[in-house]
């Protein structure tokens, strides 16, 4: 209870007075290589402790920080234009579950390793093995969450992120004596299969009318959209499209202004 | 722009000593996104449709949303990736509802919920947090999104 309580959030700086609990700190993942998870806890509006949980990680990959789904998403605050404050979402999450943010792999946001080389060769692999890790622990320090129906979500690379975590956490379990309640995975704008995800970028671009049909046929003919690494002459066509063909638009969103 | 205030708000250090945050004084700045873990990302799976296909074996509930004016990772990619796990359908494509208005499109499969977000960019609940929370209320109580 401690090592809860040494987490627990009083208030942050210009924070509107609220009902719920918050939590955040680090979880160690790795001893050796010093790597620590940063997460941030907040808990439901009501009821918190019959509620579920939910960890919620962002994309990139790389971008997987508080600053995305905790503060312009799902979680119960915005940060306000001057950066002075905070104002509260009435659409946040946490009115139907705990949230629980996860800055990961070590590297992204606060999260980090003692060891400078890790930020050089972490992929998929070790985020996923660094997050079952990281869930583990903080169920030990967290002991009212272990049993609780636990779900995991996320968005764009977390596409990757989410079901890996899941996979690692079925593979956990068939050997755990406490196995960890997971119920279920939510992705959005999730990447998902390197083939299709491009195929269908490419589509959408011509049938939303942002390149022109020369431009796809080229794409179409020239990109092996198989491959980990385009060719050249592939990369050349995307930056073609983007740079000439669509204009000065906000590729996460075609029809809203961009932000200069 | 909400990105920016991020950027200033978490590296002021009353924020982060609220958070219990940085506590070994990172070397570099808290950033948004790490340019140097995604330039020198070391390993990807080139799809995750193997995992998904393991997970509904487990039982587990997968749903797979999409914020239909995304140009990045568009509906478009993800339908054609759900498609490769030809799925059977269990409850036919209809439109969803949300506060009398259409919330986007749904099809239940055996095994996963794909679902539109009408109108969302890649951050849905950033663009559509009323609708977002809707779905996610949804998935939470593990029934299918409303039809009115």
């Amino acid at each position: 209870e401690e090592e809860e309580e040494a987490d627990r959030i009083v208030e942050l700086p210009g924070q509107p007075t609220v009902s719920f609990r918050q939590f955040s700190g680090y979880v160690t993942v790795n001893r050796v290589a010093g790597r620590a998870l940063f997460y941030w806890l907040t808990e439901a509006t009501q009821n918190p402790f019959r509620k579920p949980l939910l960890i919620w990680l962002n994309g990139g990959p790389g971008c997987s920080s508080v600053a995305y789904g905790a503060s312009e998403e799902i979680g119960p605050f915005r940060i306000n234009k001057t950066a002075s404050g905070l104002y509260l979402n009435k659409f946040s999450w946490n009115t139907v579950a705990n949230l629980l943010f996860l800055e990961a792999p070590a590297g992204v946001g606060f999260s980090y390793s003692n060891r400078s080389s890790d930020l050089l060769d972490t992929g998929d692999r070790r985020t996923a093995k660094d997050s079952l890790e990281f869930v583990i622990r903080w169920l030990e320090r967290f002991p009212r969450y272990k049993n609780r129906e636990l779900y995991i979500s996320g968005e764009s690379y977390a596409g990757h992120y989410v079901p890996q975590l899941a996979q690692q956490i079925i593979m956990y379990n068939a050997k755990a004596k406490h196995p960890i309640n997971l119920k279920g995975i939510m992705v959005g704008n999730a990447v998902t299969d390197n083939y299709y995800d491009n195929l269908g970028t490419v589509t959408y671009w011509w049938s939303h009318a942002m390149i022109s049909d020369q431009t796809y046929r080229q794409l179409m003919s020239t990109c092996d959209f198989h491959r980990q690494k385009e060719s050249d002459e592939c990369e050349s066509l995307y930056s073609y499209a983007m740079d000439q063909e669509f204009g000065n638009i906000d590729q996460y969103n075609i029809y809203a202004p961009p932000c200069n | 722009c909400t990105e920016k205030y991020a950027e200033i708000y978490y590296n002021r250090p009353d924020v982060q000593k609220a958070l219990h945050a940085n506590t070994t004084t990172i070397s570099y700045k808290w950033t948004a996104c790490s340019e140097v873990l995604n330039r020198n990302w070391n390993d990807t799976d080139v799809s995750v449709l193997p995992i998904y296909r393991e997970l509904m074996a487990h039982g587990m509930r997968v749903w797979v949303f999409s914020g239909d004016v995304d140009s990045v990772v568009p509906v478009t990619a993800t339908r054609y990736s759900l498609a490769q796990l030809k799925l059977a359908t269990k409850i036919p494509w209809y439109p969803w509802y949300v506060k009398n208005q259409v919330g986007g499109w749904t099809e239940v499969y055996e095994g996963l919920t794909f679902a539109t977000v009408r109108g969302a960019g890649h951050e849905v609940p950033l663009f559509k947090p009323r609708a977002a929370l809707q779905l996610f209320k949804s998935f939470i109580a593990g029934k299918p999104l409303p039809k009115s």
